[in-house]
This record gives structure tokens, sequence and C-alpha cells, in this order.
């Protein structure tokens, strides 16, 4: 049977993911799929995604709700160091030219 | 503590860094760049161990550049964006560089309503604390807080900042005083004078050992007076009737004597007031120094009797307090271990200028009584005057003195009319804050002024400095950036001050005779 059409995700989530992947709250890896059937993997997705949105939130100083409110969206358009505010092995590329 | 140390941090403290000679910024000025740079780097120098030295290359420690979009790194920036700049972590290669986005719209000296503008000294100041090993900080108002807040203008490093970089590099050095845990003048109320100045009066507090080496039970106060002393002050009483009276109850007894008097003595080697002994027991007191109140013959009984007080006698010793010389002014420098603010030949006598005094020295050294302060020889420079940045004798024989952006010019010690001015009336900069140096040189006979990486050269004709100015200081090769005075002494060279050492300057060569700095006190002051 066809697998269950993945969600789409609205575009303020895919740039909201995009934003938390960039300053280390989400990481990159594509969660094995093996022997996980798609719902759990949409479920971690989705924990993951919370999580990391609490997390900023809570970095930031802002109310902590868990989901992607006017304070997260203002938060995520301030002017910011491009540092991550999670570091993993941000500086593997430490070779100058 | 919510700092984050991210782990790697410089092996050593004395570090340098550059502005990017491939990327430079496009909108703003470079000097003043470089003014923001330091004034950045300077935010973490007075906080640490740490000190940053600007050279010419990209070899330094912390190299600065200003980028668009992809810029060799796999951190693209986004164009005026949310991205301003970012720092690498301390390490070799492209560790501890700084990479701003050339996009952005950057302030040199934001004001208020710059909306849209960000401030370079605010960016710069976070970025720098990545290039020392900090990562962000989640405490609103921290530097390290990943999100831009601009800065106040009398701006001071939050102690979440400090304690981080403190943790890393350790504080910066103390004065020797505030290194001994045990020893601390205590500042009695400075008792104001008629004039502006404040003398404090320092009591020297007698040390005791903390943890005296031979202590069994340290933190104890140890019962000997910490000072040794002095040669005996009458025949004969004992050798330590010149200790300071330290019984504050009965000032003039010497020590306490009974237990009312000093709840915590026990008087256990003194005999038993209700005991009724019949023999008068020789008094053996359990210290050497523990004598009774009175001076009394190592041999005289006391009668023991409780109800007979002791002999009601005025001691025989001058009760004697040490009171110490008053100290000088906490701002009145040492003439043998300082820096100057500035330095002149004035009428052919050398004149050093540091805080609010100065020192002459004419052809017999240094005059005495010296250092005095400034305004007692030209009376009308600011009552509130702090210190002075540089001098030089013009040659039509004005006094010139550098204040700031002020300029004040004097005929001997008569401050001519129309002075101060603004040092813009020069052709300097209006953003530049104050000069480091000022003389005329003497391989053409032209002045030349100094701040920070620049100089100009000034035509006294026209009143002005000359149009291709300023020029980077490496001209003067050996010399480096933000000295603290410059002259030209009796045999035409020119010498360059900084720190406590100074530099002879070889004119032909155009570049220090000696690469080594000579001390200064040693040299002007004949220390």
């Amino acid at each position: 049977a066809p697998a269950p059409s993945r969600p789409t995700r609205s575009t303020s989530e895919k740039s909201a993911r995009s934003y938390l992947e960039m300053f280390g709250y989400l990481t990159k890896e594509k969660p094995e799929v093996g022997n996980l059937l798609m719902e759990d993997v949409e479920q971690s997705y989705e924990d993951d995604f919370r999580i990391a949105i609490k997390t900023l939130q809570e970095f930031g100083g802002i109310p902590v709700t868990g989901v992607i409110d006017h304070a997260t969206k203002e938060l995520m358009k301030k002017k910011r160091c491009g540092r991550p505010d999670r570091e993993p092995g941000y500086d593997k590329n430490n070779r100058r030219r | 503590k919510r700092f984050a140390v991210q782990g790697e941090k410089w092996k050593h403290t004395n570090l340098t860094w550059s502005l990017s000679q491939s990327r430079r910024p496009s909108q703003i000025d470079p000097h003043g760049t470089r003014a923001v740079l330091a004034r950045a780097l300077d935010v973490w120098q007075q906080a640490s161990r740490l000190t940053f030295t600007e050279i010419n290359s990209d070899d330094a420690d912390i190299v600065v550049s200003f980028s668009k979009r992809y810029h060799d790194d796999p951190y693209p920036f986004d164009g005026r964006g949310s991205i301003l700049a970012h720092a690498f972590f301390p390490g070799s290669g492209r560790g501890g560089d700084a990479h701003f986005d050339d996009d952005e719209l950057w302030l040199l000296h934001p004001n208020d309503d710059d909306e849209e503008g960000t401030s370079l000294f605010a960016v710069a100041a976070h970025e720098f604390g990545h290039s020392l090993g900090l990562s962000h900080s989640s405490v609103k108002g921290a530097l390290m807080y990943p999100w831009y807040q601009g800065i106040q203008p009398n701006f001071v490093l939050p102690d979440d900042d400090r304690n981080g970089i403190q943790q890393m590099y350790g504080p910066k050095y103390k004065r020797t005083w505030e290194k001994i845990p045990y020893y601390r003048p205590v500042q009695t109320q400075p008792t104001t004078t008629t004039t502006t100045t404040t003398t404090t009066t320092t009591t020297r507090q007698p040390y005791i050992h903390q943890h005296h080496p031979g202590r069994h039970r340290p933190n104890t106060p140890s019962r000997y007076p910490a000072y040794y002393p002095e040669k005996p002050s009458h025949p004969d009483w004992p050798h330590y009737s010149n200790y300071p009276n330290r019984n504050p109850t009965y000032p003039d007894r010497r020590y306490y004597t009974t237990t009312e008097e000093h709840p915590r003595r026990t008087n256990h080697h003194y005999p038993r007031r209700t005991e009724t002994t019949t023999h008068a027991t020789t008094y053996r007191p359990r210290f050497p120094h523990a004598q009774p109140e009175y001076p009394t013959h190592p041999r005289q009984n006391y009668p023991t009797d409780p109800g007979q007080d002791y002999p009601k006698r005025k001691p025989y010793y001058p009760v004697k307090t040490t009171t110490m010389k008053p100290t000088p002014p906490p701002d009145k420098p040492d003439t043998c271990d300082t820096t100057y603010d500035a330095v002149t030949l004035i009428r052919g006598e050398l004149y050093i200028f540091k805080n609010r005094y100065h020192w002459r020295i004419g052809a017999n050294g240094r005059y005495p009584g010296y250092p005095i302060e400034i305004t007692r020889m030209w009376a009308e420079l600011p009552k509130n005057l702090t210190h002075v940045d540089a001098v030089y004798e013009r040659p039509d024989r004005k006094i010139a003195f550098f204040i700031g952006k002020q300029l004040y010019l004097f005929d001997s010690q008569y401050l001519l009319p129309g002075y101060p001015k603004n040092i813009v009336h020069l052709g300097l900069p209006a953003n530049l804050e104050k000069l480091d140096g000022a003389t005329v040189w003497g391989h053409n006979g032209k002045t030349y002024f100094y701040s920070g990486t620049m100089y100009w050269k000034f035509d006294e004709e026209v009143g002005h400095v000359e149009l291709d100015y300023p020029r980077d200081m490496s001209t003067w090769r050996g010399v480096g950036y933000n000295i603290d005075s410059v002259f030209q002494w009796k045999d035409g060279k020119t010498y360059f001050f900084k720190g406590k050492g100074f530099w002879k300057f070889d004119d032909l060569n155009m570049r220090v005779q000696h690469d080594r700095q000579l001390p200064s006190a040693q040299f002007w002051m004949s220390c």
C-alpha cells in the first residue's frame, strides 16, 4: 500500500526549521528509517522540533510555549550573531586559505 | 553563572590582531574601523590578563575581515538581514578570526535614533568574545547574548562575561598589596583640605599571620606582633615599651587585663580573684610580651587581695601611636615608576607630564619639590584637569596643550585670547578623540601630530594639517601604534615614549635606533 503521504509542512515551519538547524537547536541528521515505522519517524520529528522551539525560547528569554508564536517569530527576525547557540563542531573548518 | 566557556583558549595572552588587507569594509572609514575594533578589544583587555597589539599582517592571531554572502567558509552571510557577523574560537589558521557582513549598515558612532544601522563596537566586542573562546550566554544584557542589543556609550563589561573571561585567562594583574591577603592598608576617611586635593592617611594595621607556617591551628591570630621591636626607648622598661597601645577600651593601658574588658580573654594565667592566697604570688606572665597594664619591674609582686585595686598610676611611658606620614594622593605618580602622558622641551628645559602633575628637568637635573600640579604653572588650564594628552613648544615659542579635543595655546603662562579651540580648526578629523603626541621633527622642522594608528603633518604657517594626511604610523618603523608621547630633544633627535620605555628615532633610516626600548626613568628622571 502506498506509504501515507507525509504531511506537508507550512513555509513558516520550514523556515523555522532551517533557523533552528542553523543555530544548532536541531541537528540535520536524517533519522535512520530502517526498522522505524513512518509514524515513529514522524513522531520523533515533531518531538525534536517542539523541544528545539522550547530551547530557543528559553535561550532567547521569551515565554516557553513549544509552538511558533508571535514572540518566537519576532525573535527569529532580530539581528544576531551568526554563531550557533549550540556548538556542534562549528569550528571543524578552521583552515584559513 | 550563565556564560559558556567553549573549551578552546589561547595558549598565550599577548594576542595580535589586524584588519585584513584584502577584505576591508567598503562603506566605513578603515581608520575609524580600526579605532573601534581596538576599543572593542580593550573591553576584554581591561577585564583579564589579555593584551592586544595591532600588527599589519594577516598572520595575526585575530584577523578581522568584512565580506558579503559566501566568503570562503561554510557560513555565508545573508545580505542586510539578521546575521551580522560570526567569529571562530581560538586556534590556528582561521581560529580567532572575526568576519563581519559587509552588506550591513555599520555605524562607528551610533546615536540613539539610528534604528537602521548597527553599532560596530557592540558587534565587534561580542565577536571578540568568541575569538577568545566564549560561546553564547542566555543572560539578557550579557555581551555574549546572541541577539543584537546595541550598547550604552559608557559600556562596562557585564559580570557574566567578566566571570567567563576571567575563568579562562585570569583577572587583570593586581597591584602588589592587593595580592597579599593579610595586608591591607586601612583607608581612614580622606581628610579634604581646603584645596581640591584630598590626602588619605593610612595607618598600618599590624599584619596577623593568617596561616603562620609553623602554626598548628591555622587561622588563629598570632600572639606575636608582626613588626619587630624598635630599640628600647627607656633603659629600665622592657624593649617593647614603644609598642603602640592596643587596648582600645582603656587607652592608658596596654593590654586587656581582665575578662570583662576582653570577654574572649581567659585570665587563667592571672591569680584567681576569688581565691585568697596568703602569699603574694610572683607575677609570671604567660606570654613574654603580655605584661600587666602598668610597667613594673619584673620581680615586683602584685598584691592578690581581691579587694584592693591595682595601684592607680599613670603609665610611665608615653603612649606612642604609630601614625604614618600622609601618603600622597592616589593619582600622584611615582617619579621612578610611571608612564608619561606628554613630554616636551620648553625654553630648553624638559617638562614631563603625568595625570595632574609635571616634572621639570633643567641643566642641573630634576628640580626639587616636583612633581607639582600642572595648573600651578598654567593656571588657566581647566581646574578639574585630570591629565594632558600632548604638549609641544611651537616654532614661535608658544606652548600648545592638547586635552581631549581641545587645544590650549599659551604665551608662557598666559592663555591666548580665543582659546581653547577645538582641534578640528587644525584640520584634524571631527571624530578624533585625542592626540597621543605632538612634536616638531628635527629632520625637517615640520610639526607632526600622532594619534592611534595615524599621524598628520601640520603646516604652522597655514595653521592646518597638510592634505594628503593622515598616514599610517608604520612609516615610523619600530614605533608601533598608540604611543604615549613624542618629543625632540636638544640633540635634534626624536624620542617616542610608550609604557615605561622609549625609543630614539633614526631620522635617516626612518626607524628606531634600537628595537628594544630603553627605560625612561633611568634615562630622563635620573632614577
